[in-house]
């Protein structure tokens, strides 16, 4: 169970964003590959939040949790039509 | 949809008023769903102009979809599903389609709702015949897929409105809901948020959870929050027992006729082994005790429409639907798939009273196809969640009203009218219920306002909706709600029923910026990272600033008092501003209580130009002890004399 990756969505600070990089896309992938080299990104966001969602484990949710401009890490929520 | 928009006042006399040819050609409708049916005709483009200058969206190609299935109506078709198939393994291409076609209907039935093209002839098996047309007819649609068979996940609905926001859509209408958490936490709240700081308004359903206290979703400020009511429409078909009596019911069935005469009638319950028998569950019925019989089933637990499939497959002639006590008087018609009728609870235990007292009871039903001018109406659905709202005592919510039960509108051809595997027939509109109904006609009304006044922000918007709506019949009797038979509340129906004709031109308006939001993120004292997080750039509250939550300039008052005695005080300052002519407005103020002391000041407002902004503050005390979860109501009007701009309010105790 402890290995078991579950949706995640990522919310980056955007304004922290290290010099060092030239794009958010660059810094969200090295953030996710800093406490997960398997994971991809599923999407990026651009418009109505900045960050990505991804595939991780609670461990790698956690440890990413800590990261330098790392917002929030919310597993991600089903909705139902009304 | 046929009838709202007579009911809606949307007639051919009014269509002056709005200016359809012009700029309403220019607003995007983008709507967030289960996809669309380019086919339907609710989608053709007859008369509309090149698509607006503005639009930077496109037509995903995909399953059964290509680019050449837009049009100047359709004009943006996306997919987002990789939050789906992460979760869920990938698409079967057999059972749905990775593309923007719509397999389910209902993103079809509120495209075409908030903004379909008029068809002429339309109807479910000749059932609310009509001319059909969406609120806005010449608005464009957009639609955004980010629900599938398996369910609607946040990761792609968060980038569906990603998306929309960068395609440059003007409405955003979102007849979806995930449990109740705070607005940070919220993809449909944090979509929503990023979406009206580009100045696009949002209307999202308000549940189907109703009618319990505390059922509301999607209650974020920054969203206009629709609950549902009825429309003048029924589609009767009584309930005749052999003792004589008749009871009122409703069905769309259209199909062979029942056999000639009187049929004996079986409680499920009784042809049954199973414990919930009763309720008409997969597998539950005993063919040999069902087999040329009527069959009585309780409404609860697995859909409708699929108790009628169950007592079909069992050899039962035709089916009873009776309501239980969480339903009410509610009836909701549905194309059943063998002879049925839906009946409320009241009627539903006459009948089972004659059949357990009766040696050989009988029934059969009488169908009567459509029936307008249903008085009263509208009344608030059973089915409509209710506030007071869990996460903001202090916003009113819902925001308004609009048609919900038994909605025509377009469907997909995928699949049969009751959703079933086994219904084989293919409709081109069905008629369904639901916040999900009602939320696109304020979506598309919204449209319509936006047309009007393209400078109205999105809370101006909401604004006219809900200052000019009713909460009362022409008698002066309050808007019922059917769950109790009795007056609806503004937990109820928050403003009222939408009226489009009287919100083009409302006199006065309660604006808000994005400014007024961040004050009021900071009055909720969330934490600068919960901020930022919503606002995507830094922010931070100024620490010597008061801020207060009944500060924001809502078009509607909540008040939250403790129960346990003493006197409390709560000023709410609202701001309003003149999108009228010059005028004088003086205060009219109703209460049921006396248990509140209401004080306004100053008691007029007068404008003598456009976009003037007046503010007036209201005081709220609390005289004496309440008992707990005790409620009360009351109003604030303001009025010229043309105009009333009224605004509930809703009192509770805790």
């Amino acid at each position: 169970a402890q290995n078991e990756k579950t949706t995640y969505v990522v919310r980056m600070a955007s304004h922290q964003m290290p010099k060092a990089f030239e794009r958010h896309a660059h810094w969200y992938a090295a953030s996710l590959k800093s406490v997960s080299p398997s994971a991809d990104m599923l999407y990026t966001y651009n418009n109505v939040v900045h960050g990505f969602s991804t595939r991780l484990t609670d461990d790698e949710a956690r440890s990413l949790q800590g990261q330098p401009g790392v917002i929030s890490v919310w597993p991600e929520l089903k909705y139902e039509l009304h | 949809t046929t009838r709202t928009p007579e009911f809606l006042g949307l007639g051919k006399s009014t269509d002056a008023l709005f200016p359809e040819t012009d700029s309403v050609s220019d607003v995007v409708v983008g709507v967030l769903d289960t996809g669309v049916w380019p086919e339907s005709h609710s989608f053709a483009d007859d008369g509309l102009g090149p698509v607006p200058a503005s639009w930077k969206g496109f037509c995903e190609e995909g399953t059964n979809f290509t680019s050449s299935h837009c049009n100047r109506k359709l004009i943006g078709a996306r997919f987002f599903s990789r939050g789906y198939e992460a979760t869920l393994g990938p698409i079967d291409a057999s059972r749905e389609s990775k593309s923007p076609r719509d397999d389910d209907g209902h993103g079809t039935h509120t495209a075409s709702t908030a903004a379909g093209s008029v068809v002429e002839g339309a109807s479910l098996f000749g059932f609310a015949a009509g001319t059909a047309r969406g609120m806005a007819t010449r608005a464009r649609v957009a639609v955004y897929k980010v629900c599938w068979l398996g369910g609607c996940f946040s990761s792609d609905i968060l980038k569906g409105l990603d998306q929309a926001v960068e395609d440059n859509v003007n409405v955003l209408s979102m007849s979806l809901g995930g449990g109740m958490s705070e607005y940070y936490r919220d993809s449909v709240a944090v979509g929503a948020f990023a979406a009206m700081q580009k100045g696009i308004f949002i209307s999202s359903s308000a549940g189907n959870a109703g009618p319990s206290d505390f059922s509301l979703s999607n209650v974020a400020p920054w969203i206009t929050t629709v609950g549902a009511g009825t429309l003048d429409r029924d589609f009767p078909a009584y309930v005749s027992l052999g003792s004589g009596q008749n009871y009122s019911g409703v069905s769309l069935y259209k199909g062979d006729a029942l056999p000639h005469g009187m049929l004996p009638l079986i409680y499920a319950g009784n042809a049954s082994n199973a414990t919930n028998g009763n309720l008409c569950m997969m597998g539950t019925l005993i063919p040999e005790k069902v087999a040329g019989k009527m069959v009585l089933c309780d409404r609860g637990l697995n859909a409708r429409v699929q108790k009628g499939a169950v007592v079909k497959a069992a050899g039962g002639l035709g089916m009873v639907l009776a309501n239980t006590a969480s339903n009410g008087e509610e009836l909701v018609a549905d194309a059943h798939l063998l002879p049925a009728s839906c009946v409320g609870e009241k009627s539903g235990n006459a009948i089972k009273k004659y059949l357990f007292s009766d040696t050989n009871p009988t029934v059969t039903i009488l169908f009567e196809g459509t029936k307008v001018g249903v008085q009263p109406s509208p009344v608030v659905a059973a089915f409509s969640s209710r506030g007071p709202n869990l996460i903001t005592p202090q916003i009113l919510k819902p925001d308004i009203i609009a048609p919900g039960v038994n909605i025509i509108a377009g469907w997909s051809g995928k699949l049969g009218p009751t959703g079933l595997a086994i219904d084989s027939r293919r409709v081109a509109f069905n008629i369904i219920s639901g916040t999900s109904m009602s939320c696109p006609h304020v979506s598309g009304l919204a449209a319509l306002l936006k047309g009007a006044h393209p400078e109205w922000s999105p809370a101006a918007i909401r604004s006219a909706l809900m200052t000019t709506a009713y909460s009362s019949y022409k008698d002066g009797q309050i808007l019922l709600d059917i769950a109790t038979g009795k007056p609806s509340t503004p937990f109820d129906h928050g403003a009222g029923h939408a009226d489009p004709v009287a919100a083009l031109d409302p006199g006065l308006v309660y604006d808000l910026t994005v400014d007024d939001y961040l004050d009021f993120l900071c009055a909720l004292n969330y934490t600068d990272d919960q901020i930022s997080g919503l606002t995507r750039k830094e922010f931070s509250c100024d620490a010597k600033k008061k801020y207060s939550v009944t500060d924001l300039n809502y078009p509607s008052f909540a008040v939250n008092f403790q129960s346990n005695g003493g006197s409390s005080v709560y000023n709410y300052s609202r701001t309003l501003t003149n999108v009228g002519p010059a005028g004088t407005y003086k205060l009219s103020l109703k209460s049921e209580t006396q248990s509140v002391k209401i004080s306004v000041e100053p008691e007029t407002l007068s404008f003598s130009h456009a976009n003037e902004k007046k503010s007036y503050t209201v005081t709220f005390t609390a005289v004496g002890s309440m008992s707990p979860d005790s409620k009360s109501f009351g109003r604030i009007e303001w009025s010229d004399g043309k105009h009333i701009v009224g605004s509930p309010i809703a009192f509770s105790w805790s």
